[in-house]
């Protein structure tokens, strides 16, 4: 279960805070996993004092609604982190980053299918550059694009790019996410699906045998 | 109960925080780095095994621009169904209480009496109307809240109110289940001339995939 509350000393109408609260949210929590299970108790509380004596925030459409929302994007979106890094049995973070899509919608229903892919998520815990299990996930996502476009990249080493598979250092790969793994680190995916302005993320973990044993273990 | 929000606060680590780079800095204080909150969290005997923190309270000193987003699971806890009646008919709140131990979800009508009966007791405590109260749970599905331990630890829980960062990190830590790592974090920046903050603290760590509206 996720459980969050957020504060602030922003004066902001609460139409106008709700909103904003929403697309913090579609932007963080809501592009993490760790296991594909959407808990019955999921919960993001937003609280606006109005006490830092700012102008009043009454538009999303103001710069000074922009600001907010970028302030509140990158709270949610640590916290939001920090979860998926926090994953039950996880060794290391994974962050999927996804660009050239048509909209910022599309590019992050990409980056979660990819996030949320199990064998994906295994391949990462084996320390198995398997981009094939990437681009699997990526092409079943329900998000149209050219195959021909496709590009993925493991930690800065290109794996596939024009929908071609490319020769790459598979014990350099493999190295990266193994050291990923020993530093409960970051391993980044990226992947581009052709020229559009759309970018998306999401996050989530490794796969390990410690997840089965600790639900295995923990009865409703 | 623990003698202290500091001893709570200490109870796992923090989560490291990758938090984007950006107009804004880091501060110390979490939810109660904001001007006007504050936090404690105890333990109040609702986990089934050890002691650490289960009970969280983060209180407003005036009332607070309330905004919600919640699971979009057909079956929602109580304390969920709860937070969107109380979000559709008002826009303020003062206070978020929340536990851990037991999700109070799958518990019927039972379940939902509960949470009613919960934000009641705090709001006498705390001298606000019960609607300015709302209420978050995690644990186990299907149990209800141990309303008798928490009704029981409230008055220690708003005696421990704190606008400090140990009150931020006590609350953080209070809220986590099988979570290694406390998640908190309070950004600073400059809107129009004024300074302000943001803070936050969540928790999360399995049954995570959250499609919240």
């Amino acid at each position: 279960t996720l459980l969050g509350v957020l504060t602030t000393d922003a004066l902001v109408e609460p139409d106008v805070w709700r909103k904003i609260v929403q697309i913090a949210v579609d932007r963080s929590f809501n592009q993490i996993t760790v296991d594909g299970d959407t808990s019955t108790n999921d919960t993001v509380i937003a609280l606006a004092s109005g006490l830092s004596g700012s102008t009043r925030i009454s538009s999303l459409d103001r710069h000074e609604a922009k600001q907010l929302q970028a302030c509140v994007d990158a709270v949610l979106q640590g916290l939001a982190k920090s979860i998926a890094w926090d994953g039950e049995g996880a060794t290391c973070l994974v962050e999927v980053t996804v660009t050239g899509t048509n909209s910022e919608e599309a590019a992050a229903k990409i980056a979660r299918s990819v996030a949320s892919s199990s064998l994906s998520k295994a391949a990462v815990y084996g320390r198995d550059p398997n981009w094939g299990r990437i681009a699997c996930s990526v092409g079943y996502a329900g998000v149209p694009f050219i195959p021909n476009e496709l590009r993925i990249s493991l930690g800065g080493i290109l794996l596939m790019d024009g929908g071609q598979p490319l020769p790459f250092d598979r014990t350099a790969a493999s190295a990266y996410l193994k050291h990923a793994g020993e530093t409960h680190g970051t391993v980044e995916i990226c992947i581009s699906v052709g020229s559009g302005p759309g970018k998306g993320q999401a996050w989530g973990c490794d796969l390990s045998y410690d997840y089965v044993k600790i639900n295995a273990e923990y009865t409703t | 109960v623990c003698a202290s929000s500091e001893a709570a606060s200490n109870y796992i680590p923090k989560a490291p925080i990758l938090l984007p780079e950006g107009p804004w800095e880091q501060v110390l204080g979490g939810v109660t780095a904001p001007k006007g909150f504050r936090a404690a969290g105890m333990y109040g005997g609702l986990r089934a095994k050890g002691e650490k923190p289960d009970l969280a309270l983060v209180t407003c000193d005036v009332d607070a621009v309330a905004a919600g987003s919640f699971t979009t699971n057909i079956v929602a806890a109580a304390p969920v169904l709860y937070c969107r009646h109380i979000l559709d008919n008002f826009s303020a709140a003062r206070a978020v209480l929340i536990n851990a131990g037991q999700a109070n979800a799958a518990t019927g009508d039972a379940g939902y009496q509960d949470v009613i009966e919960c934000a009641a007791a705090l709001a006498k405590l705390l001298q606000i109307q019960p609607e300015a109260i709302l209420v978050e749970s995690t644990g186990v599905i299907g149990q209800r809240i141990k309303k008798e331990a928490l009704l029981k630890s409230l008055p220690k829980l708003t005696s421990l109110l704190s606008s400090t960062i140990e009150g931020a990190d006590s609350a953080a830590v209070a809220i986590t289940t099988t979570d290694l790592v406390s998640k908190s974090v309070a950004v600073e920046t400059e809107i129009a001339g004024a300074r302000i903050k943001v803070g936050g603290m969540a928790k999360g760590s399995g049954m995570i995939h959250p499609n919240m509206a």
